[in-house]
């Protein structure tokens, strides 16, 4: 993990071979954890970072589950790296990985992100066929069991927007599915997208404010100050509805629903010049950044156990 | 590998909710086959929209047509993603040195 270069893109299998030298780099700490197969039968790891103990209150967060935002992809490869190499160095990560797992997804969609690799640098849905059409893939964060079929979400397969045949249909969404359920002790789902710099909480399906809405704009305001205070980079705060757009089977209003209060979302960089398609000199900033607000939300969860 | 020579990324700040409207006649216009990486909800956020070559004149001239202001995000699209591609293999050069 060492000579790994963090300041580029990579393939998904230069990524699978990074996270089996992270393990090997940090026995104590990392694992890998194979939640399933994606549709055309890759595998699906997600690090674990435990310190002991059984099923400890936990963090979940994932990336490039739009596998055309590689910028997300590369900032949790190198926060992942950041969480292990700062463990037993930072007192808050010593302490929050002392008491909490944290569960970081780096490729969530590999199907779509190993074709964006070798045929079509645009795809951001899963390869899955979708019966009685020419038109592959269901858009991964429209297929989640809130709000499903609602308004922003297409039913149409050749849209990129397409939710899929029925709730958690997505093998690659049901695979995450079961692994909250069976886990049962999450506290946080932080799922990670580009672009437009906001941090998002629920409700995107309705507009409709959410319970806890007052404390999670405050976490997400403190996020953002952390993360504008490296490099200036203006971020908003809002629930997705009314930030951007309704748009319905979201991951994070599902994981909501189900009792996992602190729910967010990053749309990380940029604001109008490479939309997605960030240069690769970006990526440690953004990534370097974005730990600040990622670090202000895991150090909020763990100091208000629930 | 789909190429994407000529097209372009244009950002749109539309005016007005009857601008948004028509933005949204024309995502709903699949034979453009336009890529929408930012939706049209409303006049206060920019729309960013994958323009195919084949397309261009035609959305062009809608939107001068219809005064809704907008300009050239990405000049052409497969030349920052060769230059992707670039950076790609000339970092993985640098990695097996």
């Amino acid at each position: 993990a060492k000579s790994f270069d963090y300041a580029t893109y990579h393939g998904l299998e230069t990524l699978y071979s990074w996270m089996d030298s992270m393990v090997a780099g940090h026995p104590n700490l990392i694992s890998k954890v194979h939640i399933g197969s994606s549709y055309e039968n890759r595998p699906m790891y997600v690090l674990k970072f435990s310190t002991g103990g059984s099923n400890r209150p936990a963090i979940w967060i994932d990336a490039g589950i739009h596998s055309r935002e590689w910028i997300s992809t590369a900032s949790a490869v190198w926060m992942a790296n950041k969480l292990a190499t700062d463990f037993g160095v930072d007192p808050s990560v010593t302490s929050l990985l002392g008491q909490m797992d944290v569960y970081l997804m780096i490729v969530t969609n590999p199907d779509g992100y190993a074709f964006t690799h070798t045929n079509n640098r645009m795809w951001r849905k899963t390869r899955s066929v979708n019966p009685g059409s020419t038109c592959r893939g269901v858009d991964p964060n429209r297929n989640w069991d809130a709000g499903f079929g609602g308004p922003g979400a297409s039913k149409n397969p050749c849209s990129d927007s397409y939710h899929g045949p029925s709730a958690h249909s997505a093998i690659e969404v049901n695979n995450i599915v079961n692994l909250i359920k069976n886990h049962g002790n999450f506290k946080s789902f932080i799922s990670i997208h580009a672009y437009s710099q906001l941090l998002m909480y629920p409700y995107g399906y309705i507009c409709t404010d959410i319970p806890d809405q007052a404390e999670l704009h405050s976490v997400g305001q403190g996020a953002v100050q952390a993360l504008s205070s490296l490099y200036g980079t203006s971020y908003k705060v809002g629930s997705i509805c009314k930030i951007i757009y309704q748009a319905s089977g979201g991951s994070i209003d599902w994981t909501y629903n189900i009792g996992i209060k602190y729910s967010f979302a990053f749309e990380l960089r940029d604001t109008g010049r490479y939309g997605f398609l960030l240069p690769a000199n970006q990526i440690i900033p953004t990534a370097t950044e974005t730990w600040l607000g990622l670090k202000y939300i895991m150090e909020y969860v763990r100091d208000h156990p629930y | 590998r789909k190429v994407f020579t000529g097209d372009q990324v244009l950002r749109i700040d539309a005016k007005s909710e009857e601008q948004i409207q028509l933005l949204k006649e024309l995502e709903n216009t699949e034979v453009l086959e336009l890529d929408f990486w930012t939706h049209p909800v409303s006049s206060d956020l920019p729309v960013d929209v994958h323009v195919p070559y084949v397309s261009l004149n035609v959305v062009r001239r809608f939107l001068q047509d219809n005064e809704i202001p907008f300009q050239v995000m990405i000049e052409d699209l497969q030349e920052l993603l060769d230059k992707e591609q670039e950076d790609l293999q000339h970092d993985a050069m640098k990695g097996r040195d």
